[in-house]
């Protein structure tokens, strides 16, 4: 399975629809402190499923709706779409015939969710599940947030037992 | 799970201990479980020495040894499982000039295996990259992407000036 | 001790609201007690605003905003009680290069009322700097120091080929 | 009261003795990963009264004294100077007519600790309260550690209390 493209609109400081395409190899993301770069890993958290609006830096899930700046008023809906690509390897079984996947979390100021997984509503425990067996699962060692490097270097043994566990 | 967990510890240890000296350009790192004989809750230990120090706790090692230290484990768990990505926001920052060029060599060779994807200010691991997206914001608090090819731009001040507050 | 508290915390939160707008080139920062009734418990809580942002909670924040806002603080509380120095270990590691500018241009400043001693990885607060400790490790394991007066030497490689492991 | 100089010898990496002079100004330190830089911070802070060795990334206060590298064996003892210049402000009383104030700590492997005050000998407490009306105390806002600079901004109310009622 490759990751193929990530689509947000009204997702943390992304007011207007932004889609980013992952060619092969490295993608390098740069800019100003400030303008929206780790807020592009939030949405990739959000949409695979993340439930603590802690690790997204916030303190309730509605502060990662847009929440308006000076000349924009704040928006009642955030939505973003991962669409990756199936190359045969770690897809699990019942998504295996399908060329891509799309899956889209939308959050509504009013509280409620939707989900969806190639457009059809879902669970969010069917993204969960659908991404734990890939590794990259919201606890996993494929995604270092900023500042965290050296943790699983300065955390207890058994913390450091999870992640092995994890690629077990 | 005892078998599966035993067998991923074994793996990743073995292509920690080679990750890790050509991170470092020599010395020796590998772990070790805090209790063999209960394999089921036993935690993991990571000992590492950079070339030509002697061996000491990693609570003494500097923040680039550290984040260094870490980068190696993190790609040898990525090497026994690749996953269909991998993502790191500023892991350089930490790092020296000669350590970021060994960082983003290695970022590269790894994106052979699975995509990644590198949050970073530093030039030369920019510079490493296949392609680059700028976020932007010029209207003030609203994020906007710019697509450059690395290939095409030359990382001149115009991707300097395209990106600035 | 009611009395100098309520007057150092007046003190600082004016310098606060003067440095933030400078170190970000606008926007506006201050400080509010989370109970004013109760000076002798009373918490701190600060609030920033980046230019052209609304107010958000400072958990929101950018890794480069909080360092930064972090930073016209620590500046704030020097201005009001300054002392014999100020050690800053790599506080521009999170920062772009347009807001290292800005930082080491306010210590070069902040030096006139006491001394700074920054470690730095970046080239552009080495080359603010009046002078320049390098510390290497020629025999490995082994600490020395090499005094380079900044306005002698370009910081060419020769400086970066005596700092290279 | 201004810093001047710091001579460090067998505390950690500085197995040979090593002399920082501090002019005015910006004095910048630099050097590779791994090198040193940081256990000079780590000396100043040792010198100025510092009782616990995880604040000096130790586990007990013998990790401060050179443990020896690939062609040089351990040492016995670690012993740091730091000599400050009266400029008139900020020198506590009894100390006021001294033109300079040289301030040293002695650790030997076997515990024995030294501590002196312009050579004669004295207590470490004698050399915390020195520091302790100068705003360069152990915990002060003058001594910021490497990834440490957002930790005041991310601090509960209450700690960021004792911060501005150090310098008040
Ligand atoms: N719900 C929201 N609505 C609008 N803006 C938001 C929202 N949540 C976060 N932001 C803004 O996003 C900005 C942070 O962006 P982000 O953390 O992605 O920056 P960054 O590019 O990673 O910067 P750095 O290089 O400093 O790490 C903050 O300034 C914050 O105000
Ligand atoms: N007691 C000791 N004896 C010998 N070496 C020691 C001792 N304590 C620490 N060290 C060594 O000092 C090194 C760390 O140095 P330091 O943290 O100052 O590096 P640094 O220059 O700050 O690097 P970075 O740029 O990565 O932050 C470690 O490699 C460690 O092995
Ligand atoms: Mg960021
Ligand atoms: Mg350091």
């Amino acid at each position: 399975m490759r990751i193929k493209k990530l689509e947000i609109f009204g997702f943390k400081s992304f007011a207007d629809r932004v889609v980013i395409n992952f060619d092969a190899g490295v993608t390098g993301i740069v800019g100003p402190n400030g303008c929206g770069k780790s807020n592009v890993v939030d949405a990739l958290r959000w949409v695979m499923g993340e439930q603590n609006a802690k690790h997204l830096r916030g303190d309730q899930m509605q502060d990662i709706i847009f929440n308006g700046s000076q000349t924009r008023g704040a928006m009642g809906l955030a939505e973003v779409t991962l669409t990756l690509e199936n190359d045969g390897q770690l897809v699990p079984q019942e998504y295996a015939h399908f060329e891509e996947i799309e899956v889209t979390r939308r959050l509504y100021r009013n509280g409620n969710s939707e989900y969806e997984i190639n457009k059809r509503e879902c669970r969010l425990r069917d993204i969960t599940e659908f991404f734990l067996g890939t590794g990259v699962g919201t606890k996993a060692y494929s995604i270092i947030e900023q500042g965290r490097v050296s943790s699983i270097v300065q955390a207890k043994p058994e913390e450091r037992r999870q992640i092995i566990e994890e690629a077990a | 799970t005892k078998q599966r967990f035993e067998e991923a510890f074994r793996a990743i240890n073995e292509r920690f201990s080679q990750v890790f000296p050509r991170l470092f350009r020599g010395g020796k790192a590998w772990l070790e479980l805090t209790d063999p004989n209960d394999l089921l809750n036993s935690g993991v230990e990571i000992f590492a020495q950079p070339p030509g120090k002697k061996l000491a706790s990693i609570a003494l090692m500097s923040g680039g040894e550290k984040a260094l230290t870490a980068t190696s484990l993190i790609f040898a768990i990525f090497l026994i499982k690749p996953s269909p990505f991998c993502l790191l926001d500023e892991v350089d920052a930490p790092l020296d000039e000669a350590n970021v060029d060994r960082f983003s060599l290695m970022v590269q060779e790894m994106s052979k295996i699975s995509q990644f994807i590198v949050i970073t200010h530093n030039r030369r691991t920019m510079e490493k990259s296949d392609q680059l997206y700028g976020v932007t914001m010029e209207q003030p608090g609203i994020s906007k992407t710019v697509h450059v090819r690395v290939k095409e731009a030359s990382l001149s001040t115009n991707l300097g000036s395209e990106m600035a507050y």
